[in-house]
């Protein structure tokens, strides 16, 4: 199966990372 | 409940791997010498730990660039993969930059690692971000430019993606078209 992410589920985990 | 040691801790798996390129330009090196590849990722999380952690794009010089392309496929025309291929191309205007460049590139690595464009997705070879004093240029690179219904289904989708409004309009062109051109402007092969 393809992975297809839409852009709600990859903004979701922006600014987790953004504070490491 | 408490999570077993080491659940939930995957990271999420693009159906890519992809590798981040800059390019700098210093005009007394030969073009390629000034194309950087920066690393490769593959998961969603290491997407936003690269991204969180280099300039945005409104803070890159003018003439520097950013490229986001699939392993093994170079930021050039001259790829095999790129040579009969080509770009649908988002011109900004100069003020552009401070009010709508970080999110229009955000949004095209959006599109190109969640792979936005469902089975056309495999047209796509990467994404290209142009800085520059005259005004700011971010495109989308497929493989086959002869392939109407791919690149248009692709420049269709990318475009509502973006956001833009229906009266601006944006073209597709050949690279061949564009090595070619014998002045500044490259005919656009589609339009959406």
């Amino acid at each position: 199966e393809k992975k297809r992410y839409d852009r709600e589920f990859l903004l979701g985990f922006q600014f987790i990372f953004a504070s490491m | 409940r408490k999570l077993p040691l080491g659940e939930g801790l995957e990271k999420h798996p693009l159906e890519n791997r992809w590798a981040l390129w800059f390019f700098k330009n210093d005009r007394n090196r030969v073009w390629q010498d000034n194309l950087h590849l920066v690393t490769k990722f593959e998961t969603v999380e290491d997407f936003w730990a690269i991204h969180s952690h280099i300039k945005l794009a409104s803070k890159l010089s003018s003439g520097c660039d950013y490229a986001l392309f699939k392993d093994g496929i170079e930021p050039m025309w001259e790829d095999s993969r790129n040579k009969h291929g080509g770009r649908w191309l988002v011109s900004l205007a100069k003020q552009q930059r401070q009010s709508n460049l970080d999110r229009l590139w955000l949004e095209t690595l959006l599109c190109l690692i969640g792979e936005a464009f469902e089975e056309y997705s495999e047209e796509v070879c990467g994404a290209v971000l142009n800085v520059r004093t005259k005004g700011d240029k971010i495109a989308i690179w497929t493989s086959e430019a002869e392939n109407q219904p791919a690149v248009t289904f692709i420049g269709r989708v990318y475009k509502e993606r973006l956001g833009l409004s229906p009266k601006v309009i944006i073209g597709y062109q050949a690279h061949a078209d564009t090595a070619t051109k014998s002045n500044s402007f490259t005919k656009n092969k589609f339009v959406v």
